[in-house]
């Protein structure tokens, strides 16, 4: 992971997994082509953040038990930079 | 605990409540506001005062999603609220989604678990990663009425401001851990070829051919069951499990809860004497169940559906020198008695006990 993206599935997939890992662990996604591996590298160490969190298995892969995770309702976490 | 451990320099804070959600009536609103309050200022020495129409320290408000502080919201489900940690301005406020389905029960979010989750960044807790506290991430459901401040909030919040004034210091449930060797349980009972052990408002759940334990609310399965179960056990043929707290008992049928419970434990035929069950097996073979209160039992026909006459005797009579049991269950053909962090395994053939372990036994630990 994250290999390019083969299917539809697949890239809402990823999309979700970013979105969620923007909103909550402060990842910087680049999509320039140019930061494209430095971005990838990024996501997979946040990713592996997460897991590390709730006790899920690290592997940096957006498994079965990590996606079903993120989809839990949870807590926002603000964006303090601008107040502060 | 947050980057920067930012706290309120104040032992005294207000806090105003900015506008109210239409799914909720005002003095709702307010209820679950004020005893998400209580839930912080009754472990630490801070006192909360309530202002109307003045600058507040922390102001609690419903918003809808980009509400310009630059978070914006996402409509329902996803993220509830959020708020911001001690600090001037936007400093210990709390944000409430206005698109989600706010509640006082167990349907839709219950406005004041959440409320008292933000109030906990409010006063400058970040998230736990303990499953059953507060503060952890996830949102889960909770009795109100039922709802203790878990130990390890307690922990986080008086490492920041201290102990609470009072004389005896509080204290709160802590997460079950399946490979703890001081793990005591409840009640067991199988269920459809699981083993589900009850503990508090927790259950954990073990299938045969999975390694690891399953951690669970029991909320999260069955919304309307109480938590600290204090019996339960499975009958096969009618695949029903039957729970039991107190002197009322609810009959689980697949996953849901049978309609028309609780009843009372009279209707099987205990005296009024009985107020309630300690521990029960069924033997599926003979299609007797067996109750088990302080130190004597009962002998239930599943087919009769009554007690057997003359009973109850004396446990030591017949299951030998178990003491008072915790809990029970059968599985393949032997009983398993649980008393505080032992576990008995009674071979019902040869009428005694052919093993002794510890409770936690069946978590591969």
């Amino acid at each position: 992971f994250p290999v390019a993206p083969e299917t539809e599935d697949e890239r809402k997939t990823l999309e979700f997994v970013e979105s969620y890992l923007q909103n909550f662990y402060d990842l910087q996604m680049d999509h320039h082509p140019h930061f494209k591996t430095k971005s990838e590298n990024h996501l997979v160490e946040k990713l592996k953040e997460m897991q590390a969190f709730f006790g899920l298995q690290v592997t940096g892969k957006p498994d079965l038990d990590t996606l079903e995770m993120m989809k839990k309702p949870r807590c926002g976490i603000p964006d303090i930079g601008q107040y502060m | 605990f947050t980057p920067g451990n930012p706290k309120w320099k104040r032992n005294h804070l207000t806090y105003r409540i900015l506008n109210y959600t239409p799914k909720m009536r005002k003095a709702d609103v307010d209820e679950a506001v004020q005893k998400a309050i209580s839930v912080w200022s009754n472990v630490i020495p801070l006192t909360f005062q309530k202002v109307e129409d003045k600058e507040a320290d922390i102001k609690i408000s419903f918003a809808y999603r980009d509400h310009r502080d630059n978070s914006p919201f996402d409509g329902p489900n996803g993220q509830l609220a959020h708020a911001f940690q001690p600090g001037e301005g936007y400093g210990g406020d709390v944000h409430l989604d206005e698109e989600e389905a706010w509640t006082k029960d167990g349907t839709g979010y219950n406005l004041f678990l959440v409320i008292a989750h933000e109030l906990g960044h409010s006063l400058g807790l970040s998230h736990s990663n303990d499953p059953g506290a507060l503060m952890y991430p996830a949102y889960s459901y909770t009795d109100p009425s039922e709802f203790h401040l878990p130990q390890d909030d307690i922990d986080g919040i008086q490492a920041i401001y201290g102990h609470s004034n009072t004389t005896v210091q509080p204290t709160g449930p802590t997460t079950p851990q399946a490979c703890d060797p001081n793990l005591t349980f409840d009640a067991v009972t199988t269920l459809r070829g699981e083993i589900i052990f009850f503990k508090g408002r927790y259950m954990l759940r073990k299938h045969p051919a999975r390694a690891e334990t399953e951690l669970n609310f029991i909320s999260l399965f069955w919304p309307k069951l109480p938590s600290e179960i204090q019996a339960a056990y499975e009958n096969v043929e009618r695949d029903e499990v039957l729970l039991f707290k107190e002197d009322k008992y609810w009959v689980l049928r697949g996953y849901d809860i049978a309609p028309g419970y609780p009843k009372p434990i009279y209707r099987l035929g205990f005296p009024k004497t009985v107020k309630r069950v300690n521990a029960v097996y069924s033997d599926e073979t003979t299609g007797k169940t067996y109750f088990f209160v302080a130190d004597r039992y009962w002998r239930y026909d599943e087919n009769k559906r009554s007690m057997d006459p003359g009973y109850p005797r004396k446990i030591v009579s017949h299951f030998g020198k178990i003491g008072r049991v915790d809990a029970a269950f059968q599985k393949d053909g032997y009983v398993y008695f649980f008393h505080g962090k032992t576990q008995f395994q009674f071979d019902p053939h040869a009428k005694r006990i052919v093993g002794q372990m510890e409770s936690i036994s069946w978590f591969n630990c």
